[in-house]
């Protein structure tokens, strides 16, 4: 099956984007 | 705007050592989230460990999954285990604790992700400790994988050693030392 995989650099911009 | 949705749900819990308490009753569930923005507002909003006092924890495992080994999710596994001296408290130990986080909530192990549980941190005057779950003590190469990758994520030195235990043997250790199941 498919599996939601997010890098640490993504999560880190998720949590300065408004 | 949509949220994104993590590929799993996971419950944060805290821990606070009264011992005027029964032990279950120090273990609170602070809430759940199931999206990467959740988890921002979650984090955000809480304490970083740094600034939690000696003897609590914060936990953060899969929904469903409670924090400790008589969960059937975790009596056969075990956890790698990252013991800090205590001058990283300041330096390292939120920053090792968020990438920790990362790593779950992102399945930064990749298809081996199904045998995590969750992880652990530990605020202990002799010590502090983060410790990544897994379900099977008995799955070496996915053990095996999760404890270099984790080694990495962290940006461990690769001379340094850490080990995996298994519940089992965490539990009825007989002296302070308890034996490691695989060492990475």
């Amino acid at each position: 099956g498919t599996r939601i995989i997010y890098d640490r650099k993504f999560l880190l911009d998720c949590r300065s984007s408004p | 705007y949509m949220k994104h949705p993590l590929q799993n749900r996971w419950g944060l819990w805290f821990y606070k050592n009264d011992k005027s308490k029964m032990w279950q009753d120090n273990l609170r569930l602070i809430t759940k989230f199931d999206t990467v923005e959740d988890f921002w507002a979650l984090y955000n909003n809480i304490q970083p460990p740094s600034k939690l006092s000696s003897g609590c924890d914060y936990s953060m495992f899969k929904d469903g999954i409670e924090p400790m080994w008589e969960d059937r999710s975790n009596k056969c596994g075990g956890r790698w285990l990252i013991t800090l001296a205590k001058q990283h408290r300041r330096t390292e130990l939120d920053h090792f604790w968020l990438e920790t986080l990362l790593c779950l909530i992102g399945e930064g192990f990749g298809s081996f992700s199904r045998d995590i549980c969750g992880s652990v941190i530990n605020i202990r005057a002799k010590g502090d400790k983060i410790a990544i779950w897994t379900s099977n003590a008995e799955n070496c190469e996915t053990v095996t994988y999760i404890g270099k990758k984790y080694k990495e994520s962290l940006g461990l030195p690769q001379k340094l050693v850490i080990g995996y235990q298994a519940h089992a043997d965490t539990a009825t250790k007989s002296n302070s030392i308890t034996k490691n199941k695989f060492v990475v």
